[in-house]
């Protein structure tokens, strides 16, 4: 694509392509969007996050990241969809005017690089990093049960065959740990979205332990309006509630962690699959799953900005 | 580049708490590779899982012997994999 406005978002691209896309997007929106190198992949490649600033120095902010899981392809396509959005919207949405003239946003569309090229590349079904573990022929771990929040407990794998492997320690992913590394020094993170797919839910802490959030009623209530916003469009259903009640224990994921770190409005999304077709969610169906799921994160970062804490 | 062909994903409903366990069981065979999508967690939920070719017909017999209902929620992955890159490699070449 010669601009981002010819980039066609109703396919699936490679990370070459969508980091293409990303230096574009910065360089046709240089008064919105910058580029930030938050990391290196275990193999090497640059993690790059997108900063949406209307300016202003130490403001709160709100994170979407979309594709920890790298073979979810529909959550990096829709990441690359509400990149553009962000900069077609804020001067003509009120709610994303009001929200940028308070907060920045960061949004990181390929979280776990290394994965994602080898779903493309190799193995269309890989899920975890890449990185090696000494004494196993296996490779990879999940990042999203490396977080430092029930690290190791029920509801990960010890075993680094397994899909669900916690990795070596809290951290040990330097995927995981260059997110980490980068809401403790921003420290003004208010909302933070972790994006998956598929089964359709969206869900607030905790997933290691059945204990409510000290939150929930206000967390259920904001997962309430961010679902009814959702479905609005397309009628798609979903499902909201805590981790460990609605699907799974799950020991060592995202946004436990980043509940723990004083991130109240701290969230995981799993997308749209109305077909029966799972991760394979034919590319047809990019748009119409970043639209809806676009109404939800406005939702989310319009009520966290009206209530700063 | 691995391929997946004759891999399907079965939708397997499990009606009890005694059927959650016995695909629990399933689950920990790793001969089988099988490769979960949504895990069994509780009756009512759906469990969809990737069983590569050479295990189909050991996991629909495993579910058919203990009475647990299963539907192929697809029939062959990489047909669905050959359409993605079809669609990505026109989407190229234009």
């Amino acid at each position: 694509a010669l601009t981002t406005d010819t980039f066609n978002y109703a396919t699936y691209h490679t990370l070459d392509e969508i980091y293409e896309f990303i230096d574009q997007l910065v360089t046709e929106n240089q008064h919105l969007v910058s580029k930030i190198q938050i990391g290196n992949t275990y193999e090497g490649r640059p993690i790059y996050v997108l900063k949406f600033s209307t300016g202003g120095t130490d403001r709160p902010a709100a994170w979407i990241d979309t594709g920890i899981h790298s073979r979810e392809w529909v959550t990096q396509a829709s990441g690359v969809w509400f990149a553009k959005k962000i900069t077609t919207d804020y001067e003509k949405d009120p709610t994303l005017k009001a929200i940028l003239e308070k907060m920045d946003i960061f949004l990181e569309i390929v979280t776990n690089p290394d994965g994602f090229v080898y779903t493309h590349k190799t193995n269309r079904m890989w899920r975890k990093t890449r990185s090696r573990t000494q004494g196993s022929l296996c490779v990879g771990a999940d990042p999203n049960r490396n977080w430092d929040a029930g690290f190791g407990l029920s509801g990960a794998s010890s075993n680094p065959c397994s899909d669900t492997y916690h990795g070596k320690s809290a951290n040990s992913e330097v995927e995981v740990k260059a997110i980490v590394d980068f809401v403790k020094t921003h420290g003004k993170i208010k909302a933070f979205i972790s994006i998956h797919s598929y089964s359709q839910l969206l869900l607030y802490p905790y997933g290691y332990k059945s204990d409510a959030v000290p939150n929930k009623e206000e967390l259920d209530k904001l997962a309430k309006s961010a679902v009814t916003a959702l479905t609005s469009l397309y009628g798609t259903k979903y499902k909201y509630g805590s981790i460990i009640d609605t699907i799974y224990q799950a020991s060592g994921n995202t946004i436990d962690w980043t509940y723990s770190q004083g991130i109240k409005y701290s969230f995981t999304f799993e997308l749209r699959d109305t077909g029966l077709r799972g991760f394979l969610l034919p590319a047809s169906q990019i748009i119409p799953t970043a639209e809806e799921t676009w109404l939800a994160l406005l939702t989310i970062i319009d009520h966290a900005s009206k209530n700063l804490y | 580049t691995e391929i997946f062909v004759g891999h399907q994903v079965l939708r397997i409903s499990a009606a009890d708490e005694a059927q959650v366990q016995k695909v629990k069981e399933l689950e920990s065979l790793e001969h089988l590779q099988l490769d979960f999508w949504r895990d069994p967690v509780r009756p009512g939920l759906p469990i969809d899982v990737r069983v590569p070719f050479p295990s189909v017909q050991s996991v629909k017999v495993f579910l058919e012997s203990h009475d647990i209902s299963y539907e192929i929620m697809i029939e062959d992955v990489q047909s669905l994999l050959d359409e993605e890159q079809k669609q990505m490699s026109a989407l190229r070449a234009r």
